[in-house]
């Protein structure tokens, strides 16, 4: 999300400043099946990412002011839905039709297909076609990003006050952030995104537990025990 | 708590090394 301008926003720029790194994919060589190593080196960088992940929300303003329950369920239930974010702007400049999960992960549709990711395919595209006509900026990108881990729509509330404040906050940033760019209608647009990324990211929890299941993919503790909470 | 123990012991920056 490299940006030469730094936002005003102190929100949005805290947030432009704890954006990790993207990670590579390390190949998996443990296969000859070439579908099964896509598979499980695709896994290999969900874990990490997730590792990446549960490190960058501490960093997110508010997020440490919620209790740990209530840090818990919000990366339980919106996990997948910020990595997606993620995937979505990385896919944005892809040639092709291709989704980009890091620099050197790079699926094509028949990819997918023999991966039997071909939903996830098909919704991660619709995802990511609707952002590159928005042609989001770097700031919406790393803000829509904690918005959605703010939003997620956990189960059992701990602190609703403080998990309020925590999501007022996110929005206040990105209200401002589009006032000072005379972008009065783009707070709603974005925020209308939200039901087609929660449709998108359920897709790809279905299509990795599936995998696990049916197939008997092996993976990683974290990245089971985060499904698992599905 | 113990069904999500990997997630809560990173979220407690547990200086113990977590499995992952």
């Amino acid at each position: 999300y490299s940006h030469p301008v730094i936002s005003r926003n102190r929100v949005i720029s805290q947030l432009l400043l704890t954006e990790p790194a993207p990670l590579a994919a390390n190949q998996d060589d443990s296969t000859n099946d070439g579908s099964l190593r896509t598979l499980l080196t695709l896994c290999d960088l969900l874990n990490r990412e997730l590792l990446v992940l549960i490190g960058w929300a501490k960093q997110i303003p508010g997020f440490s002011g919620l209790s740990l329950v209530d840090q818990m369920s919000l990366l339980q239930s919106g996990w997948m839905e910020a990595l997606l974010v993620g995937v979505a702007w990385r896919s944005q400049g892809a040639a092709g039709e291709e989704l980009v999960f890091a620099g050197n992960l790079r699926l094509d549709e028949a990819q997918c297909r023999a991966a039997g990711l071909a939903d996830l395919y098909e919704a991660l595209r619709h995802l990511t076609a609707k952002y590159k006509a928005m042609n989001l900026s770097p700031e919406e990108a790393v803000t829509l990003k904690a918005v959605a881990l703010a939003n997620s729509d956990a189960d059992q509330v701990d602190c609703p006050d403080s998990l309020q404040r925590f999501q007022d906050g996110l929005h206040e940033a990105l209200q401002e952030y589009e006032a000072s760019r005379r972008e009065q209608h783009r707070t709603g647009r974005l925020l209308m995104s939200l039901p087609l990324l929660r449709q998108t990211a359920d897709r790809a929890v279905q299509a990795f537990l599936r995998l696990h299941r049916r197939r008997c993919v092996p993976l990683h503790k974290l990245l089971l025990e985060m499904l698992d909470a599905k | 708590k113990e069904k999500h123990k990997i997630l809560h012991q990173l979220l407690q920056n547990s200086t113990s090394p977590v499995d992952l």
